[in-house]
């Protein structure tokens, strides 16, 4: 089963 | 006070046709150097990026910096009423909650003017890391979206592998897999109809054909597109506007559970 990660996972809040 | 005037209304319109699927709302930063959007889809599994030039602009002017949000739905209606020739003008006032677009036609024969209300949003801004990517591929857009279309009729994800010998798209689900892959091309005289791969080590990585098929939309901006890669980052899929700025898509990769 491939899980869809979101953008949060990788980019930080500036 | 803001003021930017752009030669071609239809180019805005085709950025506007090109996020507008992703994005309901989307605030445009303004500042002296120019127009910036930066917005994730309602499930956060991308993010859109505009950076539109002050100097692609024939006038732009921008005394203070102004954060205009604005419903795409609505700025769509407002862009349909616009001729494929026509110049627009945006102005907004300082800390107005109006934005005016004037259309004027080549020879000035009609002009018309539409004022939308902007909206409050609660944009948050994220930090993108300058990556090393594993590979980068240019090819041409046309050529991109038509495999996403493709492939998308038989799975819900696109694997990209990319390797010296080339790039390879492949899907499967219940019908069967599909497989396209593309060498690259030795036509340098021609950049934009050529297949060009930039590899520093081969690459593997899933995507969710739904969103592919949504950035392929802003294929009428640009005759090529960037696709960079590398592991445990998102995808980059770049559209440049030529003499104005460009488009970027990050998607995050589906992984294994």
């Amino acid at each position: 089963v491939r899980h869809q990660k979101t953008i949060k996972d990788y980019f930080k809040t500036k | 006070m803001f003021e930017a005037r752009l030669a071609s209304s239809a180019t805005f319109k085709k950025v506007l046709d090109a996020i507008k699927d992703l994005l309901n709302e989307a605030s445009f930063d303004c500042s002296d150097a120019g127009i910036q959007l930066q917005a994730m889809d309602n499930s956060h599994v991308s993010l859109v990026s505009l950076n539109l030039k002050s100097d692609g602009f024939e006038k732009y002017r921008c005394d203070r910096n102004l954060t205009m949000g604005m419903n795409l739905a609505s700025l769509s209606k407002v862009f349909r009423c616009s001729g494929s020739d026509d110049t627009v003008t945006i102005k907004a006032q300082d800390d107005a909650d109006t934005v005016t677009f004037m259309f004027e036609a080549k020879k000035q024969e009609k002009i018309s003017d539409y004022e939308m209300k902007l909206m409050n949003l609660d944009q948050e801004h994220l930090g993108i890391p300058e990556t090393e990517f594993s590979c980068i591929i240019k090819l041409p857009s046309g050529e991109f979206a038509r495999i996403v279309r493709d492939l998308s009729q038989f799975g819900e994800s696109i694997v990209i592998s990319c390797t010296k010998e080339g790039v390879k798209f492949s899907t499967q689900g219940d019908i069967g897999t599909g497989n396209v892959k593309l060498a690259q091309t030795n036509n340098f005289d021609k950049e934009d109809q050529s297949v060009i791969i930039d590899m520093q080590e081969p690459v593997s990585l899933t995507f969710s054909c739904e969103y592919l098929n949504s950035f392929t939309k802003a294929t009428p901006l640009s005759n090529q597109v960037t696709l960079s890669l590398c592991d445990n980052v998102p995808l980059v899929v770049e559209y440049q506007i030529p003499d104005l700025g460009h488009l970027k898509y990050y998607l995050a990769p589906k992984i294994e559970e």
